[in-house]
């Protein structure tokens, strides 16, 4: 099926925002090897809050989790 | 619970709030009495008291704002992140900020609640950080609850007094637990089916069950339909309305998937019970017969979906036609040709073509455990 790109965007700008916002994401005291690496771990930690499947993939249901409206402090320590 | 990196606390337990600003989307003493009501959620369960100032610097200081605004931390207009508050600590420390771009409610399910997220922001402001259990009131998410019926759960009671102790009350306080699908002690208020689901209520929460998924969800029922109560008595699908009916106490709703349909709350009473009966344990309808069978104590009605009445000859004795299954039941379903009986942690599975239980299961295997 073709991919609608624009809503793929659209999920890659949330998951980068809210992992930014909530995971420090841009500020991680580790060091990973690549962006792509960081993220994963840091969908991974997400993840397990949550309590969803971790798969460090942004699936739909943690899209949805992404999406539903919160409180603006972090779920990890700073 | 989860406290907050390096477990940052005040040093007193007589703190000080000021409300800076005020929100137009309110009346100003909604607001006060919303942000004072929140602050009681803890003083409620701990040592704390908080006293307000009308000038100078408060230990917690709340005030409305729109995007950026000065701590680092800008909102981001409608929806997504709607407050955030800081950690007990001096000048910005136990501060609570309300993104003004919110549309600030006092009661009712839309827009968000004031009272609801200040009670979270305030559990920051004391040194808790979000927790983990989903039915906590420090989770990250919003939720509505109604606020009048809101009860701090147990898992921040614990929270906050890890971190400022007990109430010095022989008398402790307790909220509500955070149901877990596979606890074997697990029972149910109420179950109904729902266009081939099944829909499991337990307090403020109920689990979705899926044919063919592995897990159940756990849902609030406010997420769904705010304006239903917690703790249901009972429920069935009415196949002939494509709806679903909930009862607790003297009351039924009808349930329209999202909706729950207008001119509801209405009385058990129009149905056709007697004055004498307070609430429906049980409940489930016969898809082919379009018959509802409706349990109270030791007695079952039955009323036909299709004109819709009570049927003659009804109450009749449980134990004299569904031998075996007892009486105050918790939840009544029929699947493939049996009628399960849920009491307590075990499931009669019962034929009634032989007139009785051909086994017993325990409650939570429902719940593919």
């Amino acid at each position: 099926a073709p991919v609608d790109q624009g809503n793929k965007d659209e999920d890659l700008n949330l998951v980068k925002n809210y992992l930014s916002q909530f995971y420090n994401y841009e500020n991680v005291g580790q060091l990973y090897i690549n962006e792509t690496v960081a993220t994963t771990e840091k969908l991974k930690e997400m993840q397990r809050f949550f309590g969803l499947e971790v798969t460090g993939k942004p699936d739909l249901e943690t899209l949805a989790v992404m999406k539903k409206a919160r409180c603006g402090v972090p779920d990890t320590g700073d | 619970f989860v406290l907050t990196d390096g477990n940052p606390k005040w040093e007193t337990t007589t703190l000080t709030y000021r409300i800076v600003n005020y929100t137009p989307d309110m009346h100003p003493s909604d607001v006060d009495r919303a942000i004072q009501k929140a602050l009681e959620v803890w003083s409620n369960v701990s040592p704390l008291t908080f006293t307000r100032l009308y000038d100078g610097l408060a230990d917690i200081m709340i005030s409305f704002h729109s995007g950026e605004h000065g701590d680092n931390s800008p909102f981001d207009g409608h929806d997504g992140i709607l407050a955030h508050a800081f950690q007990p600590g001096r000048n910005i420390g136990g501060d609570a900020h309300f993104d003004e771009d919110e549309q600030w409610t006092k009661q009712g399910s839309r827009g968000r609640n004031l009272f609801l997220v200040a009670a979270h922001e305030f559990g920051h402001s004391l040194g808790l950080s979000h927790s983990t259990d989903p039915g906590a009131l420090m989770y990250p998410t919003y939720s509505y609850t109604e606020p009048n019926l809101f009860r701090l759960p147990q898992d921040d009671i614990d929270g906050i007094q890890t971190v400022y102790g007990k109430l010095d009350s022989p008398v402790q306080p307790t909220g509500p637990t955070t149901p877990k699908a596979c606890d074997p002690r697990t029972t149910f208020d109420a179950i109904a089916t729902f266009r081939g689901e099944m829909m499991f209520f337990k307090g403020r929460h109920f689990w979705r069950r899926h044919p063919q998924l592995v897990d159940v969800e756990l849902f609030f029922i406010s997420l769904f339909w705010p304006n239903l109560p917690s703790s249901i008595d009972a429920g069935y699908e009415n196949f002939q309305k494509d709806t679903v009916v909930l009862f607790k106490g003297k009351q039924y709703w009808v349930l329209d998937g999202y909706d729950v349909l207008s001119g509801y709350p209405r009385s058990i009473y129009e149905l056709g019970f007697p004055k004498n009966v307070k609430k429906i344990d049980a409940a489930f309808s016969d898809q082919q017969t379009g018959k509802t069978y409706l349990f109270s104590g030791f007695k079952y009605w039955r009323y036909d979906e299709i004109t819709q009445s009570m049927e003659q000859g009804y109450p009749r004795k449980i134990l004299k036609d569904f031998q075996g299954v007892g009486r105050d039941l918790d939840a009544v379903l029929q699947q493939d040709g049996y009628i399960h009986f849920f009491k307590g942690t075990q499931v009669f599975k019962y034929d009634p073509n032989s007139k009785r239980v051909v086994s017993v299961q325990q409650s939570n295997s429902w719940l593919n455990c």
